[in-house]
């Protein structure tokens, strides 16, 4: 399985909304 | 910073690595008020303004116990969860980990109360698994030594153990992965593993959950570990942000509408956030679906199409990506590619870094460079492809990992065998 690992996540906002469903990526999020 | 030609980010080494003191951001940047919310302060477990963890590993045993993660999450995608030593050797070098050990290395760790009057105690998050625990007096079995006061029910106006007889119990399974125990005293009983030995077994609970001075969750049902073993580390136990009914995201549906987010700091001496509820935050978002990656459904799964490196797609055939299927996970470190996803974005990176010289591997890391001769460098962008057309760029911190200036690496691993 290929995996997002958290390195590649840093200073994004990184938002599960699980109830809609969908993840959503910010820039500049810290 | 972007160079001219956009397809390039101009990377300064200095801002690759932790500064000696604890840099916090101010809480309060990202909130809009008028949204139930709650935000916790997130620190990297191993850095200045972490919870003083005894020592931090070595990026090579990192690296092993992210290996052995990432084989457990792989055990779970081909059915059953093999001994560790059946699983295919990693590059990882071997360094025998103590007692068991991969709930991961790359720890994210927030502080919330537990209890009435509430107990601070930090807490791992994990996407990557449901159940939330924390170890609790008197520590029947065994604790490990976590920084914070161990939890103690008896002086809890507001604990409950919940009954072998209640449905929140017979729920546990789809969360833990195991049968639920009951005790002599009715009491029912849980048990998880995160893989090569490291586990957490106790009393399931309910108590009051103290997220934020304004934020209290109460009846919140929880792990109370009498039996815990693994390198968790300082934290004191888990909070479970993955989708089945007894994660956190869902017991607090009411509350926070199955929303949460967060932002995870450069370094390791920066802090970040997670947020309960719709926050707004760091400009426009872009989404893409979650999926149910290859049926396993407690993980959050992702549509990759592709990926490109300096602004060009690399070649990989659609049929990699759906092939393997993607998952985001906070608990693992570096992202893991199928390898022919893998060796084509090395080999576009390559081109792009040609300029800078080559240095030794960094275990699972194989496309090092030695930048101690540069203040600032320029690498390619790197960005993911997902179905629908979402296009994410990753920060330069997210494309290089540095163990030290004159070994940075692209911070991402190949997987060895195509279905896994």
């Amino acid at each position: 399985i290929a995996i997002i690992g958290n390195v590649q996540q840093k200073t994004l906002q990184v938002v599960y909304d699980v109830g809609g469903g969908k993840i959503g990526f910010g820039y500049n999020g810290c | 910073k972007i160079s001219p030609d956009s397809h390039h980010l101009t990377v300064e080494l200095a801002g690759l690595f932790p500064s000696a003191s604890c840099t916090r951001r101010s809480p309060q940047a990202h909130i809009s008020s008028q949204r139930e919310q709650s935000s916790l302060e997130v620190i990297h477990r191993h850095g200045p303004c972490g919870v003083g963890d005894s020592k931090s590993p070595t990026a090579a045993e990192m690296f092993v116990q992210d290996q052995a993660r990432v084989d457990f999450i792989n055990s779970k995608f081909s059915g059953k969860f093999k001994a560790m030593d059946s699983l295919r050797p990693s590059k990882a070098t071997k360094i025998p980990a103590k007692s068991g050990a991969t709930i991961g290395s790359g720890n994210y760790i927030v502080n919330v109360g537990l209890g009435t009057p509430k107990k601070y105690l930090s807490l791992i998050f994990d996407t990557g698994s449901d159940l939330t625990w924390t170890q609790c007096e008197p520590c029947a079995r065994y604790c490990y030594d976590q920084k914070d006061p161990v939890f103690a029910p008896s002086q809890s106006t507001t604990y409950s153990n919940i009954t072998c007889s209640s449905p929140d119990c017979a729920q546990l399974e789809s969360g833990t992965g195991n049968q639920p125990g009951c005790s002599a005293a009715k009491s029912c009983i849980y048990g998880i593993q995160y893989g090569d030995q490291s586990f957490s077994v106790g009393y399931f609970a309910k108590e009051t959950l103290t997220l934020t001075s304004t934020d209290v969750i109460d009846n919140f049902l929880f792990g109370c570990g009498q039996n815990n073993r693994g390198l968790f580390g300082s934290a004191a136990g888990l909070i479970g942000l993955g989708q089945d009914k007894i994660s956190i995201v869902k017991q607090t549906a009411q509350k926070y509408g199955q929303i949460f987010s967060y932002c995870l700091p450069k370094t390791s001496s920066s802090t970040g956030y997670l947020t309960f509820g719709s926050g707004g935050g760091g400009g426009a978002l872009k989404y893409t679906p979650i999926i149910e990656a290859h049926g396993v459904a407690n993980f959050y799964g992702l549509n990759i199409v592709g990926m490109k490196v300096g602004g060009t797609q690399i070649p990989i055939s659609p049929s990699v990506f759906s092939t393997s299927g993607a998952i985001i996970d906070s608990g693992t470190v570096i992202t893991r590619l199928p390898p022919d996803a893998y060796s084509a974005l090395k080999s576009a990176f390559q081109k792009g870094m040609v300029r800078y010289p080559k240095a030794p591997e960094l275990s699972i890391l194989d496309t090092c460079y030695d930048l101690s001769k540069y203040a600032a460098v320029s690498i390619p962008k790197v960005s993911f492809l997902f179905k629908g057309g979402t296009e994410i760029d990753l920060d330069g911190t997210g494309i290089l990992y540095g163990a030290s200036t004159d070994q940075v690496c692209l911070a991402f691993a190949g997987n060895r065998d195509p279905s896994t």
